[in-house]
């Protein structure tokens, strides 16, 4: 008869996995394809006996042996018709950092906005992406949050694929002070026929952001007594 | 060191390694570990007799313990202890909903030795 580990030694082993407890997910996350890409080319480079640095991730052209995909726990402020000017949506983005508190280099935070599926036949008008920090409250109080210091301001030809954006140095200031993870503000535009007003073409593409948008932060982190560095190493 | 046969007859349990598959369903991790769902750990056993020092990977330090315990068996024996190991990826979830890839160095044994 099989029995089972002792809460006592499962402990110090979830310990050894920076684990309080043994997680119990209600569900399991779909597995983002940058992980799974990973994971899969380490296995293959495992099974055909390959030596591997795994404090390095080439995929990402870093050094780090933790990667973590934090999901969007943010919200639409504005899922209304389109304004005059083209504006789609504006959303707040909130990631949850608070797991990020073990001893270790933040070597990457990216931020993943995900447009929609690409196609041909989805050609929509140019759309422009303007990220901010969030000021305000924002989910802990009653009013809503507001753009603060500009991130980024991107055009692309039409609502399709993922855009990224590195936050490393927000995500270190946030991670030197939880208090000022306000979150970030995302306020996408359809660049319509401004004469004509808002038209069919930019209604559609605002409709398909909404339905499809995605936001997600991967976080690379290097545990320095898991990874020396180089001239540590023996 | 490796390619030397070990002579035959003079110990019937030499220290090697052995397969151990690690099921994380037999530990109920499944329900968090999203893959790999198990992997080959392997584990090492078998004796370390003096007259074998030579022929199991042993160390240095290995060989002067069999001899001492030859002369003394109340210096305990070498032991077989995994000499070579390798790391592996995990992705599991954690309670935020974070899927998260992590690398765990020495969980697979690739060889053992005194």
């Amino acid at each position: 008869a099989w029995g089972q580990p002792s809460k006592f030694q499962e402990y110090d082993f979830l310990q050894f996995l920076d684990l309080e407890k043994a997680p119990s997910p209600r569900r399991f996350q779909p597995v983002p394809r940058i992980l799974r890409k990973i994971f899969q080319a380490r296995e293959a480079a495992a099974a055909g006996g390959v030596s591997q640095d795994f404090c390095y991730v080439k995929e990402l052209g870093v050094r780090g042996n933790l990667l973590r995909l934090l999901p969007d726990q943010g919200f639409f402020l504005n899922t209304q018709n389109p304004s005059r000017d083209g504006s789609c949506l504006q959303k707040y983005l909130y990631f949850n950092l608070s797991a990020i508190k073990e001893k270790g280099t933040l070597t990457m935070a990216r931020l993943t906005l995900d447009l929609g599926p690409r196609s041909y036949y989805n050609l929509g008008p140019e759309v422009e992406v303007a990220l901010s920090v969030a000021e305000g409250p924002g989910v802990w109080g009653r009013s809503l949050p507001k753009p603060g210091r500009r991130l980024a301001l991107q055009s692309v030809p039409g609502p399709q694929g993922p855009l990224h954006f590195n936050l490393q140095d927000v995500v270190k200031d946030w991670n030197g002070n939880r208090l000022k993870n306000l979150g970030l503000y995302l306020e996408i535009l359809a660049k319509g026929d401004r004469h004509s007003g808002v038209n069919f073409q930019v209604e559609n593409t605002c409709d398909r952001l909404l339905r499809s948008l995605r936001a997600s932060l991967l976080v690379v982190t290097l545990n320095p007594d898991h990874c020396p560095s180089s001239s540590r190493k023996r | 060191r490796a390619a030397i046969p070990v002579p035959k007859g003079s110990c019937r349990n030499p220290c090697h390694r052995h397969q151990l598959f690690i099921n994380f369903r037999d530990l109920g991790w499944h329900k968090w570990i999203i893959a790999p769902k198990g992997f080959m750990a392997n584990y090492c056993h078998g004796d370390c007799p003096f007259s074998m020092t030579t022929y199991l990977n042993s160390s240095n330090y290995a060989f002067m313990q069999a001899l001492m315990h030859a002369v003394d068996p109340k210096v305990p024996k070498a032991v077989c202890i995994p000499t070579k190991l390798s790391p592996i990826s995990m992705l599991y979830q954690d309670n935020d909903e974070t899927v998260i890839l992590r690398h765990y160095e020495d969980m697979v044994v690739d060889e053992c030795g005194c």
